[in-house]
């Protein structure tokens, strides 16, 4: 919060655009003004109405270096914008920085992402330390089609304006905590000597060499891939990681999406019934992948690009007990198999679960 | 593997560090060299305030993964105390 807890006194507040940015098309500044303001419309009971001409509650512009504020900007990247809590005059209102470069896209800044944190501020919201907040300081890129307001930023904006008059409450998402037992994956993946693990938008980045684990959006690294990762295996033969959500796969090389992904599943030989794979992972001696779907496993031959004969199997009949696969992947030699919680250590050689513990146990907790 | 900082590169980061708390953290721009000295810990107590915020470890020395996040392009908006 704001100290002092600045607050408008009225829910049906007003906005103009004052000018446009060069840097997009007038109805895309116009689209991404509006997403914005409806981010936070609708989780409370507030109301925005454009106006034309005269003083709105909130002015936004584009501004350059400095524009009488006693804030000026600096020029391209670092200071992207910036605006004032509510009250009269400068109240409410909201900079930007023209010489940035303004998108509706994942290149330069994403004009929605950021008006709609200044809007944060607009309504009276400080920032927040929670990496994953819309209202966290750093910008940080999402596709505007899959955004959905964090529940940080909603907690924040009803302690001051109440829930919205919605009969179902909207709710959104949390930053996964590194050392939360709870915590489960998406999928997981080696990746040159470090650990990838997938949680929704965000990846956990773990190296060998360093005590902390790193928390990103995937966005930040690979803003064309989607959240949710459902699989993902490393071929270090290759040096290549391959991703899959849903009935498609996308490869990276080094750390490059490789041109014309996403692909079908089925160009590895999947069937049409397979909808989605659950985790995957590559045996480095053996050149083979396994893929987990369900209650069942494919394994694929690297070499000659196929899939081998007699599969699908049962997962229970040459692995044991683990249940369904959430992710996995190989290092030193054993396979880690998670399924929610719980982590099984799998020895090829024996065949057989030699040790099993927390999923959070990779992260020095 | 990390390099260590040049000399040149030392007294950029020095006014990186100065500018990014003086902006965002309330470190006010004393402007009389001598007190500079003292001010000093009084900087390092500013940079314990931004590591702790954004979940850095708090070594209150502009360390490798402290100046990182010091770059990240950001809202002007600061983290501490009232915006007027």
């Amino acid at each position: 919060f704001t100290p002092g807890n600045p607050k408008w006194k009225k829910n049906n507040l007003t906005y103009r655009i004052v000018n446009y940015t060069t840097k997009m098309r007038q109805t895309d500044v116009d689209e991404a003004i509006q997403k914005a303001l409806k981010v936070w419309s609708s989780v409370t009971p507030l109301t925005f109405q454009k106006t034309e001409d005269k003083i709105a509650d909130i002015m936004i512009s584009f501004a350059y270096r400095d524009h009488n504020d006693n804030s000026p900007f600096d020029g391209p990247n670092g200071l992207l914008a910036h605006a004032f809590q509510p009250g009269e005059g400068l109240g409410g209102d909201v900079h930007l920085d023209e010489e940035e470069t303004w998108t509706k896209d994942g290149r330069g800044y994403n004009l929605f992402i950021v008006v709609a944190h200044e809007l944060g501020h607009s309504l009276g919201l400080s920032h927040s330390n929670d990496p994953g907040a819309l209202m966290y300081p750093n910008y940080a890129y999402t596709d505007p089609k899959e955004f959905l307001l964090p529940q940080d930023d909603i907690d924040g904006i009803q302690a001051i304006y109440g829930q919205s008059d919605d009969a179902v409450q909207p709710t959104g998402p949390t930053t996964p905590q590194v050392c939360d037992p709870n915590l489960t994956f998406d999928a997981i993946t080696t990746l040159r000597g470090e650990m990838i693990f997938f949680k929704g938008r965000y990846m956990l980045r773990k190296h060998p060499e360093r005590s902390e684990t790193e928390l990103n959006f995937i966005s930040l690294f690979w803003p064309n891939l989607p959240s949710g990762i459902q699989a993902a295996y490393e071929n270090i033969e290759r040096d290549e990681v391959l991703l899959f959500k849903e009935d498609k796969y996308w490869v990276i090389r080094g750390y490059d999406i490789v041109r014309g992904y996403p692909k079908p599943i089925y160009r590895l030989g999947f069937p049409k019934t397979v909808k989605r794979v659950n985790a995957a992972y590559n045996d480095e001696t053996t050149g083979k992948t396994y893929f987990f779907v369900a209650d069942r496993y494919w394994r694929y031959d690297e070499n000659k690009k196929s899939m081998d004969h007699g599969y699908p199997r049962k997962i229970i009949h040459d692995f044991g007990k683990i249940g369904r696969v959430d992710a996995a992947f190989q290092k030193d030699g054993y396979v880690y198999f998670f399924h929610k919680t719980t982590q099984f250590q799998f020895d090829p050689r024996a065949k057989r679960i030699v040790s099993h513990m927390k999923s959070i146990s990779w992260f020095n907790c | 593997f990390p390099v260590a900082p040049e000399k040149e590169d030392e007294g950029k980061n020095i006014n990186l560090v100065e500018t990014y708390l003086q902006n965002f953290y309330n470190l006010q721009k004393d402007h009389r060299p001598h007190l500079r000295q003292g001010g000093k810990n009084h900087l390092a107590e500013k940079l314990k305030e931004m590591q702790e915020f954004f979940g850095l470890q708090v070594t209150g020395k502009p360390d490798r993964d402290t100046l990182e996040m010091m770059n990240k392009p950001r809202c002007g908006v600061p983290d501490v105390e009232q915006y007027v």
